[in-house]
C-alpha cells in the first residue's frame, strides 16, 4: 500500500495560484 | 462506544466504523445483539434527518431535536456552522446525532453507554463531525473518487478513528 | 538573475487563477481519459503526452513573449531557464535540476511540489502504469522542439506511485536546423 499524502495536506490554508 | 456511518445521497453506506471505549485493559464495544441492530437504528433516523434537512423554518419545535434546527436556517441566521443537527433521535437509551454536508451526505452516529444514560458533549461531537467533513472533502478532491463510492482508504479510516479517540473518548 | 526575472514576471506580469480550479480540471481530464480508454493506462499516458505536446508548441510563444530571453548557449542554461523561469511563470513552482549526464546533454527535474497532483490518490491498478502528470513531459517536448531542441522527456519517478520524489528526465537528442523553404 502506498501511504496516502492527501489527508495530511491542509485544505484551507493551502494557497496556490497558477498562471491563467 | 459509537457506531458512525457516512450515508450517501442514495441512502447507501459510504463509510462505517465502530469506535470502542477503553474500560481498564479492555476495549468495550456494543454488545453483539446491539451491534447488529445499529444499521437499522440509523436507518430509522434517516426520515427525521431528511425532514430537518429540508426544513426552512429555523425555529423548529418538533420531535426530539436539540441544537439549532433546520439545515436551511442560514437564510435567516448569520452563523455558518449549521451542518450539525445535534441529537435527532433516541432508541432505548441510545442517542443518534447527525451532521449534514452541503452536498447532502449524512454523517450519523449512534452513541451508546454501557453503564447508564448517554451524555453527549455537543461541542466535542460537533468538532468530530467537522473534522471528518474536512477529510471527506479531501476524499472528494481525488479525481478518481466518484461521489457515493465507498471510502475504502486505510488512511481515511485511521484518521477518522484517531479523531474519534481525540473527541469522543 | 533568471530566478529574479522569473519571480518578477510571476508577481507583476502574470494573471493568476486559483490553483484548485486547475488541479480539479486536470484531474477530471485524467479520470475521464481513464474511463474513455477503459483503464488502458499506456494509452492514457500517450494521450496526455500528445495533449501536452500540443500545448507546448504554443506555450513557448507566450513564454518567449513574456521573458524575451535570448537563445540558450547550452543545455545547462536551458535547464535553468526551464526550472527558474518557465515552471515559475506558469505553475509557480521551481523544480530542482540534478543528475546531469557526463556529456551534459541530459538532466533531471525534481518536482518538490506538483500542483497537478494535489489531493490525488491513484487507484491500485493505475499505480504501476499511469504517469499522472505526463502532460508536463509533452509540454516540455513540444516547447523545446519549437526552439530547435529535439529532446526526449519522460518520467523517472512519481510520489503518487510511492516513489520518494517526482522526477522528469530531459535528454537532448540533437539540435534541429531550420529547413530553408524551397
Amino acid at each position: 500500500l502506498v501511504p496516502s499524502r492527501m489527508y495530511s495536506e491542509p485544505l484551507i490554508f493551502k494557497k496556490h495560484e497558477v498562471s491563467l | 462506544p459509537q457506531y458512525f456511518v457516512i450515508i450517501g445521497s442514495k441512502d447507501n453506506p459510504v463509510y462505517e466504523a465502530e469506535f470502542t471505549t477503553q474500560q481498564g485493559q479492555l476495549q468495550q464495544g456494543f454488545p453483539q445483539n446491539l451491534k447488529e441492530l445499529n444499521p437499522f437504528i440509523l436507518h430509522a433516523s434517516l426520515d427525521i434527518i431528511e425532514d430537518l434537512q429540508w426544513k426552512i423554518n429555523p425555529n423548529s419545535q418538533s420531535g426530539n431535536v436539540s441544537g439549532s434546527g433546520g439545515f436551511l436556517r442560514s437564510r435567516n441566521v448569520a452563523n455558518t456552522d449549521n451542518c450539525y443537527l445535534g441529537k435527532v433521535d433516541y432508541f432505548y437509551g441510545l442517542v443518534i446525532t447527525a451532521y449534514l454536508t452541503y452536498s447532502g451526505m449524512k454523517l450519523v452516529m449512534v452513541h451508546g453507554n454501557l453503564t447508564g444514560d448517554v451524555q453527549i458533549d455537543d461541542n466535542a461531537v460537533k468538532a468530530f463531525y467537522q473534522e471528518v467533513h474536512e477529510l471527506y472533502i479531501k476524499t472528494l478532491m481525488n479525481p478518481f473518487y466518484q461521489i457515493n463510492d465507498p471510502i475504502t482508504s486505510p488512511a481515511f479510516d485511521s484518521r477518522v478513528r484517531a479523531l474519534a479517540r481525540k473527541y469522543l473518548n | 538573475s533568471l530566478r529574479l526575472a522569473g519571480e518578477d514576471i510571476w508577481k507583476n506580469k502574470t494573471e493568476k487563477v486559483n490553483g484548485e480550479l486547475f488541479t480539479l480540471m486536470y484531474g477530471s481530464i485524467v479520470s475521464q481519459l481513464c474511463r474513455d480508454y477503459q483503464r488502458c493506462f499506456p494509452k492514457v499516458n500517450d494521450q496526455l503526452y500528445t495533449m501536452g505536446y500540443n500545448i507546448g508548441v504554443r506555450l513557448i510563444e507566450d513564454f518567449l513573449a513574456r521573458t524575451a530571453l535570448p537563445r540558450c548557449e547550452n543545455m545547462i542554461r536551458t535547464s535553468e531557464v526551464i526550472s527558474k523561469c518557465a515552471f515559475k511563470i506558469f505553475l509557480n513552482i521551481t523544480p530542482q535540476v540534478s543528475n546531469w549526464s557526463t556529456d551534459k546533454n541530459a538532466f533531471s527535474l525534481v518536482l518538490v511540489e506538483n500542483p497537478l497532483s494535489d489531493f490525488v490518490e491513484l487507484p491500485m491498478d493505475a499505480m504501476k502504469q499511469l504517469w499522472y502528470s505526463n502532460v508536463l513531459c509533452g509540454v516540455l517536448k513540444g516547447a523545446l522542439e519549437m526552439v530547435q531542441l529535439d529532446c526526449d522527456v519522460w518520467f523517472i519517478s512519481d510520489v503518487l506511485k510511492g516513489d520518494p520524489q517526482t522526477e522528469i528526465r530531459v535528454k537532448l537528442n540533437r539540435v534541429l536546423k531550420d529547413e530553408i523553404p524551397i
